[in-house]
């Protein structure tokens, strides 16, 4: 079975998509088989790589049309890395897709579908602790929870954490807390190295590897790509994924 | 009665709490009596304040134990504010919170109880499409759309204006979209002029104040305190606050 990953925050605009994007591409070069899956309503994983919004089949149309999810899913550039995209969903019909996810047992087996071909499947989730965060917390068995190094998302952090524990005692024994990743770090600024400080010293499994606050992220979505293809000289943060895919491949194992 | 005003976004983290905690207080200061109200399920009113998670009792109260809003209603420093927060909520009954607030006639009698005290209630809400962003869209009569001057947050933007339409035709026929407000703008960085051209010649209603990208407001919720009270010189970004209060007041007669 693979191992499935939840990015995971209650704060909207962290960074889930940008490390998931990301992330997801450093650990195919790792040699781990990778699927990248959004099941995020706003669909962000296609439109950070540009896509029109209704380009690419996905979760939707595997949820509504009863679509095996081999048939929708997008082979990449990089060798051993695909990505099941949320699929063709009107704006409007959002609530009915919270609820399709998060149908008893609907998630597990559309995972589970990804389990002969991927050794580890990451899975974008939209911000907050409503149907779809936690239809994914139920069905996947590690949180990656994404804090931005400032006070406000920090001051939300023990919600997540709370969630979690709950979960995994009441409905998904076999969920583990893989990490707490600090983003849009900024430690030149007084307010992020409070952040961090508070990270450090009061919460367990705080990652080694953190994501600097760089305006590279903002180019790279302007022109559709993850990091690894903006092109040029590679850009210092590109190894910062490399070093974090090292980590969270220690503690899968 | 009351204008009622949802703050509002698809994208998350574009400065939704930030815009509505700083603009109350602003359109308070030009005389009209406003409410502040908090229906995201993080309570980040209240964080931001750094107020405890279960400090106020707030909407949550009122839904759970039939509490009178003019029973949690929190008075502030500022002459003519009051905040509705969201209340002791467990982070673990999101979901119920949730179903609470979209229940049909269940949040416009809450916020009707506002109507007799206040000029202006303006909302503060999850961001995404589900089903408190659309009980807010049902109940009020004024959309303001946060845009944060990127390309990500960009290429959602469509999403909520058909929404907005959508519900504007099919459930609330008064409401109308109050404007689109660009938030983070950096306009020495190509990637966000570029985003401020694409909003200025393809989107109608882009209000004229915008609220560029500052330090400040990690310093401010990292002090727990909205610009006007941070003490010291005067912030330049609250002039932008007094300007986008002057227009919104402009755009309500
Ligand atoms: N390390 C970083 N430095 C600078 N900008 C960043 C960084 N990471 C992400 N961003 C930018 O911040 C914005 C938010 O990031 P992203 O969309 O990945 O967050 P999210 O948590 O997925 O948001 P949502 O709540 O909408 O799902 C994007 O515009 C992205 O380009
Ligand atoms: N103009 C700005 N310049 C710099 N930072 C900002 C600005 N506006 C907001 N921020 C910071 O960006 C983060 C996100 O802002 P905020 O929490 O207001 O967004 P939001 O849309 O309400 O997020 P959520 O999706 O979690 O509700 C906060 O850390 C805030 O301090
Ligand atoms: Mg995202
Ligand atoms: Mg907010």
């Amino acid at each position: 079975m693979a191992d499935r990953i939840v990015v995971t925050s209650q704060k909207g605009g962290v960074g889930k998509t940008t490390v998931a994007l990301n992330l997801a591409p450093a650990l195919a070069r790792r040699g781990m088989r990778t699927a990248l899956v959004d099941l995020d309503p706003q669909g962000a994983i296609a439109l950070s790589l540009a896509k029109g919004d209704t380009e690419w089949r996905g979760v939707a149309d595997v949820l509504v049309q009863q679509l095996a999810v081999r048939d929708v899913l997008v082979r990449t550039k990089e060798p051993g890395l695909a990505i099941l995209p949320r699929g063709r969903l009107d704006p409007t019909d959002v609530r009915e897709f919270e609820r399709g996810v998060a149908e008893a047992g609907v998630l597990d087996r559309v995972l589970a579908e990804l389990d002969r071909d991927f050794d580890v499947v990451l899975v974008d989730t939209p911000s907050g602790l409503g149907a779809i965060p936690r239809a994914a917390l139920a069905a996947c068995g590690w949180a990656l929870a994404i804090e931005k190094a400032e006070a406000l998302s920090l001051r939300s952090i023990s919600q997540i954490l709370r969630v979690i524990e709950h979960v995994k005692g009441d409905e998904n024994p076999g969920l583990e807390l893989l990490g707490i990743l600090p983003t849009m770090v900024e430690l030149s600024k007084e307010f992020s190295q409070a952040a961090m400080v508070t990270l450090w010293s009061g919460f367990a499994g705080v990652l080694d590897a953190t994501i600097p606050r760089s305006d590279v992220f903002g180019r790279a979505s302007h022109l559709g790509l993850p990091l690894a293809y903006v092109g040029g000289k590679v850009p210092p943060e590109l190894r910062r994924f490399d070093a974090l895919a090292g980590e969270i491949e220690g503690l899968l194992r």
